[in-house]
């Protein structure tokens, strides 16, 4: 990405590796 | 310096990765494959992934992996796909499963497998479904009593084979409705139903042949002076079972069941079923 050093980058999603993603419900 | 064990280290892997889910999915089959009481499971999410590198060759996933019930008896050869979740209405039941998994040469298999299953908290219960009953101990005396007058039922109307009760495994008890709900499951017997006289005397048949019931019991109450039974069966194709071990919970019951007060053996398979398999192979506790 480039972007102007006076703009600020807005951070990302943060991606959580673990744990993943409930299929059902959780408990 | 070199730092100790070079190259035996881990690499995390994200938990929703295709290779992550595809090793949960070769671990779920092989964790339904060798249930043989309570209640097929399905993968509900994957907790913890770690790929550690073997040698010579291969990698090993260490998981971690939260599985739910589903309403399949683990004797229903149904395709756990095709098996609907346990719903929290209806006292869910979550398995917390450790597995270790080889990969090699692109294939998954099952080194270990150790899981825990207990039952939703009584107040979630409560709290999605104030009415419904939560799931009672298997040896109460009203699930006992209303496990025998359903399969008395059963094989009273049956034209077929006797059939045997193998295991309760699931039981509610609706006091408000002075109703005992219950599920079991059964084997057919050398003996003609309608011609028994003593039961003891029956054998489980050499190709096994299983079923799964569910029943209710109404108890005489004082405006309603009789008793009511009623329960439906099905009735497995025979099938050969795989050589079996147990599910355990941490009260040493089978996934799908209510703590139990006595101390039963911990994975001591019910009678007329497969025991755990003796020597090498992979390790099912």
């Amino acid at each position: 990405n480039v972007a102007q050093p006076s703009v600020a980058v807005a951070p990302g999603p943060v991606v959580q590796p673990c744990p993943g993603r409930i299929r059902h419900f959780k408990i | 310096v070199s730092p100790p064990n070079p190259g035996l280290g881990y690499r995390a892997l994200n938990c929703d990765d295709p290779e992550s889910e595809q090793a949960a999915l070769v671990a779920m089959d092989y964790l339904n494959k060798n249930l043989f009481r309570g209640y097929k499971h399905t993968l509900n999410q994957i907790d913890k992934v770690k790929v550690w590198s073997r040698r010579p060759t291969g990698e090993v996933f260490e998981m971690e992996i939260d599985t739910l019930e589903t309403t399949c008896h683990a004797l229903d050869p149904t395709p756990v796909a095709n098996c609907s979740v346990r719903s929290l209405g209806e006292h869910a039941v979550e398995g917390d499963c450790d597995f270790r998994v080889l990969k090699l040469d692109g294939q998954f298999t099952v080194l270990f497998a150790k899981c825990d299953s207990s039952p939703d908290s009584a107040e979630d219960l409560r709290k999605v479904c104030p009415d419904c009953p939560p799931l009672a101990q298997l040896n109460n005396t009203k699930v006992v009593h209303a496990v025998e007058a359903a399969l008395t039922a059963f094989n009273t109307q049956t034209n077929g084979s006797y059939f045997q009760l193998v295991e309760v495994s699931r039981a509610q008890i609706a006091y408000r409705t002075r109703m005992t709900y219950v599920e079991f499951a059964i084997a057919a017997t050398d003996c003609v139903a309608k011609e028994v006289t003593d039961p003891a005397k029956c054998n489980l048949l050499a190709e096994k042949q299983y079923g799964f019931c569910k029943g209710s019991f109404t108890e005489k109450g004082p405006v309603n002076g009789n008793e009511k039974v009623a329960v439906t069966c099905t009735v497995f194709p025979t099938q050969q079972l795989p050589v079996a071990a147990g599910v355990d919970d941490k009260e040493g019951n089978t996934a799908g069941e209510e703590p139990q007060p006595d101390n039963s053996p911990v994975a001591t398979p019910p009678a007329n079923l497969p025991e755990a398999p003796v020597g090498s192979g992979p390790l099912l506790v």
